[in-house]
């Protein structure tokens, strides 16, 4: 049992910076330095790690050392993305199903979550999201448009594939 | 392997039998607030074996779709009493179509009805929850660990979990 | 006491459902009917009022009679920012600080909205509203633009009178 | 009457003096995630005398602007121990100034020290709690029911809270 767990902590800590440097890259000006933030995970009590905890720790670019607590919305939606990405990364699930998890993001922050699902959406790696934000939902292969039809009182459902193809 | 298409029946606003998909490798399930989405997600979860608290309804039979009075109030009259069905469905369920990277078809089903029992189908065969959640498990769907659902506007609470809370996740996980 | 808070409900009671028929006024086609929500406040024990309680009930245009639980997340939105102005009918703070209120809701929620906020904002009723989205900001009449100045680490701010004065 | 203008130093992420406003009918504030939108709001909110945990602080002198290390981190160098000053401001304060409807011009103003005590001015002269609320309340500014200020990810709530809660503001603004 222990080992199953160090065996996992120990991969999700070699994964957590470079899922979050990914969704942190920011260029500061045109031909300024790309800056990004720094995250890991830490064992309050490292003799038995499930006694005490795991710790989490993210900083934005730029930004002081402080506690989780202290961040904004948006840097919170951002901290738990990368952890949640980087818990995928030791056990695959097939697919996410994310509800509205850039309702407190700003347009820079939704653009860099779409992107990076983008690029890691595959055959087994498959992402559901749902979104109002338009800088979210183009960038996706296919939309599922979810009506009401006042008449018969229901919801209904319509499917886009973006590159053109229509199916209903 | 990835979720291909779902197929349901009554479920919450979904009235009568519909298909949704296919699931591309990046959906996106977009639309007014109010029209269904997370009624969507519910079915995902729901099929999935996941219990009705975590669906926003306090019973299963929450979960079957009810017609009702409609409030038609319309500026300059009143009123709103139509389609007052108290007849409405007795049962709904969702099927999940499931491909694996070997190319198998997996067909998930859950049923429930209004009496809140539950049946669970996997290939088209009645099966105990026991068994089902194996077959999910064989595809490293977690149920139990839920780090792959994340429901509306509970993103930000994952960063400032506390230390235990994420030593039980890692542990569900590993 | 009792005829203090008897009157208060009356008052509320009285103005939630115009409250509630302007956020949620939709022409569902060009020629077509104007539907709106309906809400009302009930007393759960109308002898003893504060023994057990308020209830509050907003059902959205075209929509059955369900329970407060099972509205969206921009339908309970809408339903919320309804009461609060109501109680504030009541008993007038001169203004209201709203951070993100707009997170969960689509683009013509949004702009219901925003034309509301604009159509009630006076000398005695003032909004301070932080949103991340044009549809909502660019209807106000000023703008508070805080940005992160990274040379000195710190929160700065510019302010810009939307009919083109620029203060700072 | 209406907030004109504020003036804060040393507030949260706001270092040093910072005047903000004036303040119009509909104000907006915008600006990117981590910015200080939110800490512009505390700072509202703790002039008025709203306690440190409703300010995402558990303790005062969490409101005090604090620089420490920076992170800078940049593609292909690593490290980010910069300006590690310990030695940061050991008081802040904010003002409100407010205009009553009859163009009186009221001063409201709140210090926190790093030992975490609190003193309030009106108008310049430092004054109770008591004394300080009162002038408030005549404006009809309530802060125990804080009907007018609605925290980021708080809305929702608001109309899902219980019969009893809802009682219970009907009563603070009665
Ligand atoms: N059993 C049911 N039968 C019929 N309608 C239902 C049932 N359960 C929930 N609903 C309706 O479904 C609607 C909510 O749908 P849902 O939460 O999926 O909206 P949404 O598209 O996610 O909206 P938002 O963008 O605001 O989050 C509610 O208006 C509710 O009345
Ligand atoms: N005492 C302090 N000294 C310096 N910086 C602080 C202090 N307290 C909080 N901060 C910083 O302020 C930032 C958060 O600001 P705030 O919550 O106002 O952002 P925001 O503009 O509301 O962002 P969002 O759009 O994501 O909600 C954090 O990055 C935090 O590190
Ligand atoms: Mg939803
Ligand atoms: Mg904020």
């Amino acid at each position: 049992r222990y080992n199953l767990f160090y065996s996992a902590f120990k991969h999700m800590e070699s994964k957590i910076q470079s899922i979050y440097e990914e969704l942190t890259r920011t260029r500061t000006s045109a031909n300024g330095p790309v800056l990004h933030g720094t995250a890991y995970l830490s064992l309050e009590d490292s003799e038995e790690p499930y006694l005490d905890g795991v710790k989490y720790h993210a900083m934005p670019p730029a930004k002081t050392f402080r506690d989780m607590d202290h961040l904004s919305g948006g840097e919170k939606t951002v901290a738990a993305l990368a952890l949640l990405f980087a818990i995928h990364s030791y056990q695959p699930s097939p697919f996410f199903v994310l509800d509205e998890v850039d309702a407190a993001l700003d347009n820079a922050n939704v653009m860099r979550v779409a992107s990076y699902v983008k690029r890691h959406a595959s055959e087994n790696f498959q992402f559901v999201v749902i979104s109002l934000k338009n800088t979210f939902y183009e960038r996706a292969q296919a939309l599922v448009g979810i009506y009401r039809d006042r008449d018969v009182n229901s919801s209904k459902v319509l499917t886009l594939k973006l590159d053109g193809e229509y199916e209903n | 392997g990835r979720l291909v298409k779902l197929e349901l029946e009554n479920f919450k606003s979904y009235k009568g039998h519909q298909v949704i998909g296919p699931f591309y490798n990046f959906s996106c399930i977009i639309g007014p607030n109010g029209a269904g989405k997370s009624n969507l997600m519910d079915a995902i979860s729901f099929v999935l074996g996941v219990k009705s608290s975590q669906l926003r309804s306090s019973h299963l039979k929450d979960l079957i779709y009810r017609g009702g009075a409609i409030n038609n109030s319309i500026d300059g009259l009143g009123g709103n009493d139509t389609e007052n069905d108290a007849s409405g469905p007795k049962r709904a369920w969702v099927m999940a179509e499931y491909h694996t990277s070997e190319g198998q078809v997996l067909k998930f089903m859950r049923i429930i009805t209004i009496n809140g029992a539950s049946e669970y189908r996997f290939n088209g065969k009645v099966t105990t929850y026991e068994k089902y959640n194996k077959e999910l498990e064989k595809q490293n769907i977690l149920v139990k660990a839920k780090n792959f659902l994340v429901f509306q506007g509970d993103v930000e609470a994952i960063a400032s979990q506390s230390p235990k809370d994420l030593t039980r996740l890692i542990e569900q996980v590993s």
